[in-house]
């Protein structure tokens, strides 16, 4: 049974790309099959896996119902991880969407009409913002996967985050639910990231992993080649931090 | 002359908020008054300096016309730093603005029926996304202030955003130019820090300012006191380096 994870917040710079694209192709190298679909008009998830914007059979066309998912599906450098590519003139759909009925479900109707069978996971990378993309990404997905900064003003919008999660699953996806919470860029040394992940486990209980994605140079220099962190460093703490949140999410 | 700036970039997470609040407090040290408009949804701002999410009398009213401007200024703990206040349900103003006329006009109507004379600088906290918010901060502003974090997927947005202001410009704003460009969250000793300064200086020119935002764990600290980081922690390095923008600011 394919499992659909929206990847989300709407605090920015929090790490849902790179948790998009370093446990998609973690979870791939453990003879999975995965597929990111690159939700955000910045399109990073995009060219992080060294893919080029789409104009045509990119994200735009699938919701729109132009081009089937195999049209759109394309590989990587990783074996088991495909990928369905972002675009910027995506930014210009959620004023269009904003006029349409059904605007939550297009994303959700695009999936319930395509084969998932080869898939076991798909991940949704979502942009920074509750606003019509997002919400099609919750509508969408079976769970959804938080990744929060350890730093304050990730920590509090959290609560506004659950909310909006609470308030999809009421009114337009009712098996939506926290698949579970990763903390990013922590790093033990500080005051703060403590601080944080102290109030995480309060706030969030079993929902949070137990792995915690250390912040590593290796994780920000891997995107400009193009590569998951995988490909890039191996043996750095990011890549192995990864692979260790793929056995989590593996085992839940 | 009330300088309107805008503090804009839709990648998420790049020292826009950081940027805004002490940028603006150490403007405001200098003998000058300085209007903080948090126009984000998130409200960091608001929360940073010290306040309360607005229900009445804050961001949501002052653009919907219902409050004017001095009904909805509050004051901060450094004197000559004066906000309006964000909320969270701005989050669906930009749904609801979809469907109006002269929607990317809102914020700019209300700053124009407005008197600013008691301010030198007008600084307003941009969401991370080119959405009707930003544009309706670039429709009202005198210049864009942009914030590039020292990182890949910052860089890789730059062309997409300038394009964004040279389009705003020609179509309904011909006063707007790019007011400067700081490098955020730089450190010296990575070689991506000094690759992305490289890329900027290239790209931008004399717009990129000479100053260097450090990555400072005091400024990731301060928000939770909600104070500026000049009343915080003024010694730190990050004090330091946004009095050094102000000074460039106030020549420019
Ligand atoms: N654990 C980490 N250690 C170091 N750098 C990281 C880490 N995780 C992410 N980064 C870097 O921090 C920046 C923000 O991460 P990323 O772009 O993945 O966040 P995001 O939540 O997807 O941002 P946005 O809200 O703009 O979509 C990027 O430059 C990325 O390379
Ligand atoms: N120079 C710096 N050194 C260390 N931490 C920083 C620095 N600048 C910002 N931060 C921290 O990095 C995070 C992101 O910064 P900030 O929230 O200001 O960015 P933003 O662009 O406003 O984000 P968003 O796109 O969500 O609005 C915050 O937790 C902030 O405290
Ligand atoms: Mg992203
Ligand atoms: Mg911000």
């Amino acid at each position: 049974m394919t499992k659909i994870l929206a990847v989300a917040n709407q605090k920015g710079g929090v790490g849902k790309t790179t948790t998009v694209i370093n446990l998609g192709a973690s979870i791939a190298v453990h003879d999975k099959e995965v597929l990111v679909i690159d939700l955000d008009p910045q399109a990073n998830a995009t060219s992080g896996l060294g893919s080029t914007e789409a104009d045509s059979c990119g994200i735009h066309s699938f919701i729109s119902g132009e081009n089937s998912l195999e049209e759109c599906v394309v590989s990587t450098e990783i074996e088991g991880l495909s990928l369905i590519r972002g675009a910027r003139h995506l930014a210009g759909t959620e004023i269009e969407l904003a006029s349409q009925d059904e605007r939550e479900f297009f994303l959700a109707e695009a999936l319930s009409t395509s084969d998932l069978s080869n898939y076991d996971y798909v991940l949704i990378d979502c942009p920074p913002s509750l606003g019509l993309l997002t919400i099609n990404a919750l509508v969408a997905a079976d769970g959804v996967l938080l990744t929060v900064q350890s730093e304050y003003y990730a920590l509090e919008g959290l609560s506004h985050l659950i909310e909006t999660i609470k308030r999809i699953k009421a009114h337009w996806n009712k098996r939506l639910k926290i698949f579970g919470v990763v903390l990013t860029m922590y790093d033990k040394r500080l005051k703060l990231s403590r601080e944080v992940e102290e109030e995480a486990d309060k706030f969030l209980g079993k929902a949070l992993f137990s792995t915690r994605i250390p912040r590593n140079v290796r994780l920000s220099e891997a995107p400009s080649h193009g590569k998951p962190v995988i490909l890039y460093d191996a043996y750095s703490s990011g890549a192995k931090s990864y692979m260790s949140l793929a056995r989590e999410v593996l085992s839940r």
